[in-house]
């Protein structure tokens, strides 16, 4: 009991220096994490080099392979791989049996079951797909973050407002800080912004997140870099970079727009209500080259309904 | 592959998410 007695007030005598050496080593632990986190952005050669590759090419080749009828034999044991891989919960998908699918691109763009995804009713805007917040926030003065502190412009990433094209008016001389300005935002109104990065183990089709109407489209021929968060951090103007379809129209509040980003072997995006819409072709169009179509009559959708997939390819 | 939502709403518009969470399909975005 002696023993006992004085080895636990030794304990006690310790418990003070052992907390604070944590403590220190707690804080020089975060100093380091913080440290990491530091943004770290890729310098011009970088960025140069890297859409220099010909990630469109490869991603087409990639999408024609991943086309190809697999032997009912192979099926299980090859996709099974990848379900491993990325983290795919099979018990989610409407088909459990990895021999249904004949190759990965089927799999990748298969459907879930039909009750494993409420859609909340108590708010008016839901996630249009499974993935990760990069980020959100408010739009301040034309610029968008991509992730905390690496920005991209809006005036990049939706091209000229449609609105006004049609009136012939010029918008390109405006300021970041000016086009914001012009997108017409009522007053007492802000405009806002979500970006969600779908991983490649997550069910690639989206749907509507809100009741809203569609009254244009705008595709951007773009490249098919990595929209993966540490790409994300690393190339500034990441997303203006890049193939994306860009769906505009109205909702209960002004203006609404939902975008879809292409990325490094998934540069084929379906939409189901423009069939006309084709994505990365094989024809080279020079940087910011955009192609528009108006719908004249608006197309309604309600929150939760499906409205187009990521194909890979 | 990314899905990139702008959108104009009142000034109390309120999020319902974070940044770097998972998020699925359905989920309250905001109101």
């Amino acid at each position: 009991v002696n023993t006992a007695v004085s080895k636990k007030s030794r304990w006690r005598r310790l418990g003070l220096p052992a907390g604070a050496g944590l403590a220190l080593y707690g804080g020089y632990r975060q100093f380091f994490y913080v440290e990491k986190e530091e943004i770290k952005l890729a310098k011009n050669w970088h960025v140069t080099l890297y859409r220099k590759m010909p990630l469109k090419a490869i991603s087409r080749l990639w999408g024609r392979f991943n086309d190809l009828h697999l032997p009912v034999f192979l099926r299980h044991p090859l996709l099974s791989i990848y379900v491993w891989m990325f983290g795919c919960n099979l018990s989610e998908a409407e088909i459990e049996d990895l021999k249904h699918y004949r190759n990965l691109g089927e799999f990748f763009r298969r459907q879930l079951k039909s009750h494993v995804r409420p859609i909340d009713d108590a708010h008016s805007l839901t996630s249009p797909a499974d993935g990760k917040i990069l980020h959100h926030g408010q739009v301040k003065n034309g610029v968008v973050e991509q992730v905390k502190g690496v920005t991209y412009s809006l005036r990049g990433f939706l091209g000229p407002a449609w609105q006004r094209t049609r009136h012939g008016e010029d918008i390109n001389h405006l300021s970041d800080k000016e086009y914001q300005e012009r997108l017409g935002v009522k007053p007492g109104h802000r405009l806002y912004h979500t970006i969600i990065y779908l991983a490649p183990g997550d069910y690639h089709r989206f749907h509507s997140p809100t009741q809203w109407s569609i009254q244009h489209r705008r595709h951007f021929p773009g490249e098919l870099l990595s929209v993966s968060p540490g790409v994300a951090r690393w190339v500034q103007g990441l997303f203006n970079f890049n193939e994306r379809v860009v769906y505009s129209g109205t909702w209960e509040h002004g203006f609404f727009s939902m975008t879809a980003v292409g990325a490094t072997n998934v540069g084929s995006i379906k939409i189901y209500c423009d069939e006309e819409l084709t994505t990365n072709n094989s024809r080279k169009q020079p940087h910011g080259t955009y192609f528009d179509k108006s719908f004249s009559n608006p197309i309604s959708f309600n929150k939760g309904e499906m409205f187009g997939e990521f194909n890979l390819g | 592959s990314t899905i990139v939502l702008i959108f104009e709403a009142p000034n109390d518009f309120d999020f319902k998410i974070e940044n770097s969470k998972k998020i699925k399909f359905g989920e309250a975005v905001g109101t």
